[in-house]
């Protein structure tokens, strides 16, 4: 059996048989979409093409969840209106050489929406900057030459915040090395903020965890299959 | 020429059952869904006169006309499949993240001549 699966395994795009140390949760959003394509009759036309991913719309055969593997930053006397500081690491290093990477997409999750009541001011910043090596050894600070990503503030905190990061996970891919990501979340800077106290980070408990959902298109595989359909 | 003998229908070229079950092969422990799925294949004959229902070439229809005439010199149609689809395997990979990968023509929904 031994040859045949090896063959086998190769056909389905897989070096070696994959041997799993822990079976965590499907992501929800996977389960979706295979629950939808299993359920689609093979002749739906809405099954479409096996190497376009429609929910996304964009081409793709292969969509994995990395989970995070960065961990928390404590450096020293934090900022005053700092909540947050996380390295975010994403081993992409997985995906296989002629796999084109085509879309990226990180998402932020907490365990509830949380609706903090007016008094307790202008709510909340999320900062996002590509990480550096000066930020690995110290403390990350923006002025370091680190890439300010996204930049956004935001009152409710919904169960989860969506970032599209496909240029950012392209040039891990390409060009440079790939050493994470800094995710800032602190208490809006506003007037308000001096009422805040340590009262406006509340809301941060919530905080859960990040994953990268990444779309790749397997050439080989599709190519094969386009040439075939042609 | 000797008549042919009668096609049943049974042995007319069309899709045959053929589940395949990943915990036969012992794939179970990092294919999470589906535990199997009906790959089926395609078996049969494709006689003379082929019949619309075969989903047959032109030049299949031409084949089996010369093999009707002359059996030994030319071969009957293969019966082959002519509409296939994918499926989606969800598994495990090697760094424990969860891949959903689809997969093209993994499964013979009609076959042909």
């Amino acid at each position: 059996l031994s040859l045949q699966e090896s063959l086998l395994l190769k056909s389905l795009g897989l070096s070696t048989k994959p041997s799993p140390k822990t079976h965590g949760p499907v992501p929800c959003v996977l389960w979706r979409i295979f629950q939808r394509r299993k359920t689609l009759p093979s002749t739906s036309k809405d099954l479409g093409d096996a190497c376009r991913v429609e929910e996304f719309n964009v081409p793709g055969n292969i969509i994995r969840v990395f989970a995070d593997q960065g961990h928390f930053i404590h450096n020293g006397q934090p900022p005053r209106l700092l909540c947050l500081r996380k390295r975010l690491y994403f081993n992409l290093s997985v995906l296989e050489e002629d796999e084109r990477l085509t879309m990226a997409q990180l998402e932020i999750k907490f365990s509830h929406n949380s609706y903090p009541s007016p008094s307790q001011g202008q709510g909340l910043e999320l900062r996002l900057y590509r990480s550096s090596r000066l930020a690995l050894q110290g403390t990350p600070a923006p002025e370091r030459g680190q890439k300010l990503l996204v930049e956004r503030s935001f009152v409710q905190l919904h169960k989860s915040l969506v970032f599209d990061l496909s240029g950012v996970a392209k040039d891990w891919r390409t060009h440079s090395r790939n050493l994470g990501l800094i995710l800032e979340i602190t208490e809006s800077s506003g007037d308000g903020a001096s009422a805040l106290g340590s009262g406006g980070c509340t809301s941060i408990n919530s905080f859960l965890d990040t994953s990268l959902l990444v779309v790749t298109l397997s050439q080989q595989q599709c190519r094969a299959s386009r040439r075939r359909r042609r | 020429s000797a008549e042919p003998p009668p096609v049943t229908p049974s042995s007319l070229c069309k899709p045959r059952r053929l589940y395949i079950s990943f915990s036969d092969v012992g794939w179970e422990n990092w294919i999470i869904a589906p535990q199997g799925y009906l790959a089926n294949y395609c078996l049969g004959e494709c006689p003379f006169p082929l019949t619309a229902e075969l989903n047959s070439t032109n030049h299949a229809i031409l084949q089996t006309m010369v093999h009707s005439l002359d059996p030994e010199g030319t071969p009957q149609p293969c019966c082959v499949p002519v509409r296939l689809s994918p499926i989606s395997i969800l598994y495990y990979d090697n760094s424990d993240n969860v891949v959903l990968r689809h997969y093209e023509d993994m499964v013979v929904d009609e076959c042909g001549c």
